[in-house]
Formats: C-alpha cells, structure tokens, sequence
C-alpha cells in the first residue's frame, strides 16, 4: 500500500458517500444519471466476486464491502425510493453500447482465460467508460449541481491517483498490470474536459454551465 | 512482471 492508492482509495469513498448524501439529504437524484450508477455496481459486483474466497487485508474487505453496499444504495435510490426525481428524459445515453463492446474486448484480451478473471477485466474496461452517461447527461441538462461536481471531481482523481499508484509500484514493485493501467487511462482521459471546467469554475465559486 | 494473482487493489 502507498500513499496514492490510500489517497486514491479515500477520494473513491468520498465520491460515493458524497453522491449517497446528496441524494438522501435533498431526496432527489435530479442531474444524476441512473445508468452511470447501475454500471458502477455492475464494476463493483463482477470485480469483487473474490470477497469471501480471497481475504487480502481487513481494509481490502471492508472497503469492497462499503462501495458494494453504497453502490446499491444509490441504484437503490434513484429507481425506488426517489424514482419521480429521476430524471430519465436527459439519462439517455444507450449503456448497451458500452457494455456490450466492453464484454466483448474482456472476452478477447485478458491475463487469463477464466471465468473470475474475465469478470474482473470486465469491472476494469466497465469501469473505464461507467461515467460517460453522467457526463453525456450534463452536456444535455447543460449545468450540474455544485455538489455533483465535486462528487465527479473525487471519482475522477481516485482513478488519477492511482495511476501514480502504478507509477510508483512499477518503480518499487516491478509490479505492472497493462490492462489496469490502459483502462486507467482512459477513465482520467474521459474527465480532463470536466476537470478543466471544474478548476476554472466550480473553484471560483461559479455553478458549472455549458456551453461555457 | 505482473503479479496476477494478488489481486490486492480495489
């Protein structure tokens, strides 16, 4: 463990518990995509199937069992408890055209031919593209609430930090794992454009709008 | 190399 996946790893479950609070508190999921959430638990699901078959660390445990339980929650939420919130006229992004292709490319390029590990390369590839409906639905609503911007803010700096992380593990390690990393980079690569947004306004104290 | 097995990141 270092110090950037800790780091990467707090900021994830600050992401998640602060999308939790948002939609308890203000018992509304409006501005949220319910298709982002749904893949996210899909990820966290087909990734951490080892729960009960390969104890890492107590922390390792833990954390798998918050973001599988937070996870829900939130699906959860915007499809039962606060559905009429649910704003399914901007959510319309066709999550089967991500899906499918990620399935497919699990299948064809992976470390092994076995079931728990194309399912984890699936969460990795999943995992890389989740968010696209949630940023696809901020360029239709043409704004976000400042509190979804910083749940989106943390989400994309775990997945940053942890490419620090790889970094660093290569380097100290010799540690390395090709298909992690690319997806990685292609997760941060999705959120440079709502980083630049986020820096330039939402840290000024302005409400994010596009177009800007 | 890549340790697969150890798959000790979340």
């Amino acid at each position: 463990m270092n110090v950037f996946r800790l780091t990467g790893d707090l900021s994830h479950l600050v992401a998640i518990i602060l999308l939790l609070l948002k939609i308890w508190k203000t018992r509304s999921c409006a501005g949220i995509s319910g298709k982002s959430q749904v893949m996210f638990a899909l990820v966290f699901t087909t990734r951490y199937l080892d729960l009960f078959t390969n104890f890492i660390s107590p922390y390792n445990s833990v954390m798998k069992v918050i973001y599988l339980g937070c996870s829900y929650a939130t699906v959860y939420m915007i499809y039962m408890k606060f559905k009429a919130s649910y704003d399914g006229n901007h959510d319309t992004f066709r999550a089967e055209f991500l899906i499918i292709p990620v399935g497919g490319l699990a299948f064809l390029v992976n470390h092994e031919f076995t079931p728990l590990e194309i399912l984890w390369t699936f969460s990795i590839y999943l995992e890389s593209v989740a968010i696209l409906p949630q940023l696809f639905m901020i360029t239709k609503t043409g704004e976000a609430e400042t509190i979804t911007t910083h749940y989106l803010f943390a989400l994309g700096l775990y997945r940053a930090l942890y490419l620090i992380n790889w970094i660093w593990r290569y380097y100290f390690e010799g540690f390395f794992d090709l298909i992690a990393i690319v997806a990685g980079c292609v997760q941060t690569i999705l959120y440079c454009d709502f980083f630049y947004l986020y820096i330039t306004k939402v840290l000024h104290g302005k409400k994010l709008s596009l177009p800007a | 190399s890549f340790d697969q097995k150890k798959k000790d990141e979340l």
